[in-house]
């Protein structure tokens, strides 16, 4: 583990009253490297070393502390800080139009019947959408979760027409009295022009109150160039973190965080509609650092 | 790399950082930069010394699907959720089609929504039959009971479709090796091919992929999807060198004919360019 690492290379030091700029060196050394196995992009690590370094250089090492615990507690705190505080969907317009996006396979549908699960169970009647008109069966999944959890949704296989698809999905949830509208749509690349200009031309025309990337916690180095995508292209206004079940270390956070600094709403767990969780941030900083 | 003159410092800071980004991992990047130091002081250019250090951390073994063996080869499919086992199933059944073989499809995901149908509806789009059960049905009796109907009505390849399942399941790993022993015992031999499916946006969490799936498995081969994606996948390496399991195929593209062999000095160029 991180901690019995930084011991080692701070076993000279526990006598000392300051750390010095070199020990500190050391310490980072074993911290980069836990960060980069923990999938966290190199710039975002190289960043974040530096703002730890600024912190631990001339701090008195505090009598109950060993210095590995003291520097581990400087990257515990500014990793904190970094990852921010979970926030909350917001569910102030009525009614609320929720949008998921991000890459093929990260798990949008299935986040969206957790979502519906969810709302359903704090009294906030919620609609889904069927918008993935493209993989084949997409919207069989759907259609098929809404039924498990017991939830409205609108699903045509008549047509290729996603922004109309939406369009019509809202209304009809609408006319379902609906508090939540959860719109689900195909999974598509972030270098996709296409498909990324079909995105731009939903939210312009369906003003979606939250549009929330849902991101795949096994994504390495690159989660950094998709969320920058989605986000420079559509605006994100928060994430689901999928699949944290898993035991990726999910690096990807941190970079998340840095580069587009959208909150985190969710954290997905398993498969099943009942298998999301509020984002815990301290349990989060556990898993990165390893 | 390709550039005139000696490399410094800064140019090996710059391809570190280059192969990081590319999911090599930290240790394998250190293995890269150390062997490319080696070649250069041995007289190679930089753009030799690194293409062969990357080239050599790749499997020796063949990069062929393994079709020739017996006359009905079984290939299983397997690998963590979402990743693109059902698109491969159906874009590597319509390649064997288009070669002249009879494959049969198994839609072996009984468990996710519509994970049974979605098999169906490609089975159907290409022109390749798939034996289906209702969602719930035991997925290794279903198994068993398509490689009966593989050998009464005269298909020569099985596919086999499984449901996405974290390394991390016990239950569900050892559900996947039962699997396995199913085809074993029925076919009286192991499938020609066990391969994992690797998503190329995975980052160092494919490696502790690799190695359940690999220790539960055996697996013959790899399969790296969503190439056409930012993502480099250079996690290729690690995995090749730790495990010895080669890349047989991409997925480039959603497409049905999105799949290519995997070669190894195009991969090696890709990730320069
Ligand atoms: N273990 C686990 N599996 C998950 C989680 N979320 C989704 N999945 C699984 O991941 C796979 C992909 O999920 P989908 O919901 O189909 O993903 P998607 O983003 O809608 O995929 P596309 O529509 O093809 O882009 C399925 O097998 C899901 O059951 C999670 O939090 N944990
Ligand atoms: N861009 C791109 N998308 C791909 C590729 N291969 C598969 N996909 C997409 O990835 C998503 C998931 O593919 P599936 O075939 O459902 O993945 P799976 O592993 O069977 O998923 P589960 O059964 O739920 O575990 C779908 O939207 C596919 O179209 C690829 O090579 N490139
Ligand atoms: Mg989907
Ligand atoms: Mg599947």
């Amino acid at each position: 583990a991180l901690s019995s690492k930084l011991d080692v290379a701070f076993k000279k030091l526990s006598r000392r009253g300051v750390l010095r700029p070199a020990d500190v060196k050391n310490g980072l050394r074993e911290i980069r490297i836990a960060l980069l196995e923990a999938d966290v992009h190199y710039k975002v690590v190289k960043d974040f070393i530096r703002r730890v370094e600024e912190k631990a250089v001339g701090e008195d090492v505090l009598k109950s502390l060993t210095p590995a615990q003291q520097i581990i507690k400087i990257v515990r705190d500014e990793m904190l800080d970094v990852l921010g505080a979970p926030a909350p969907v917001n569910s102030d317009t009525s009614p609320t139009v929720i949008l998921l996006v991000g890459l093929q396979g990260a798990g949008k549908t299935t986040a969206a019947a957790k979502l519906a699960k969810k709302f359903k169970k704090e009294g906030l009647k919620p609609f889904l959408v069927a918008a993935d008109l493209q993989r084949p069966a997409a919207v069989d999944q759907l259609e098929q979760l809404a039924r498990d959890i017991d939830v409205g949704i609108y699903a045509t296989k008549e047509t290729k027409n996603v922004l109309n698809t939406v369009q019509k999905g809202i209304e009809a949830g609408r006319k379902n009295f609906a508090k939540i509208i959860i719109v689900d749509t195909a999974g598509r690349l972030q270098i996709d022009r296409s498909l990324m200009e079909e995105l731009v031309l939903i939210k312009k025309k369906v003003s979606p109150r939250e549009t929330l990337l849902v991101a795949d916690a096994m994504a390495g180095q690159d989660a950094v160039n998709v969320a920058a995508g989605f986000h420079d292209q559509i605006g994100i206004d928060g994430v689901i973190f999928t699949k944290v079940d898993s035991d990726a270390r999910g690096g990807a956070l941190l970079s998340l965080r840095m580069v587009t600094g959208t909150p985190i709403k969710f954290v997905g767990v398993g498969e099943k509609s009942d298998d999301l969780e509020a984002f815990q941030p301290e349990r989060m900083v556990s898993r990165i650092l390893g | 790399i390709k550039g005139p003159g000696l490399p410094d410092e800064t140019f090996f800071q710059e391809v570190e950082e280059l192969l990081l980004e590319a999911d090599l991992g930290f240790r394998t990047v250190a293995q890269v930069i150390e062997t490319a130091r080696q070649k250069l002081r041995s007289g190679q250019t930089p753009e030799e010394a690194f293409h062969h250090a990357l080239l050599g951390l790749l499997s020796p073994s063949g990069r062929y699907l393994n079709l020739k063996g017996e006359d009905r080869p079984v290939l299983l499919f397997v690998g963590v959720n979402g990743v693109g086992k059902t698109t491969t199933v159906a874009k590597v059944a319509l390649r064997l089609k288009e070669e002249g073989m009879r494959p049969l499809i198994a839609a072996g995901d009984t468990f996710r929504a519509a994970g049974s149908a979605q098999m169906q509806v490609w089975g159907t789009k290409i022109g390749v039959d798939v034996v289906a059960k209702p969602p719930g049905h035991d997925p290794a009796a279903l198994v068993y009971e398509a490689i009966d109907s593989a050998d009464q009505n005269g298909y020569n390849a099985l596919l086999i479709d499984t449901a996405g399942r974290m390394h991390t399941k016990k239950g569900l790993m050892d559900e996947i090796g039962k699997i396995k022993r199913i085809i074993e015992k029925k076919s009286g031999t192991k499938p020609a091919e066990t391969l994992l499916v690797v998503d190329a946006t995975t980052g160092q969490n494919a490696l502790r992929q690799a190695e359940i799936f690999h220790d539960a498995l055996e697996l013959t081969g790899l399969i790296l999807t969503k190439v056409d994606g930012s993502s480099k996948g250079g996690i290729v390496f690690s995995l090749e060198s730790l495990y010895n399991v080669p890349v047989k195929l991409i997925g480039m593209g959603e497409g049905v004919h999105h799949l290519e062999m995997f070669d190894p000095r195009k991969f090696v160029e890709a990730l320069f360019s």
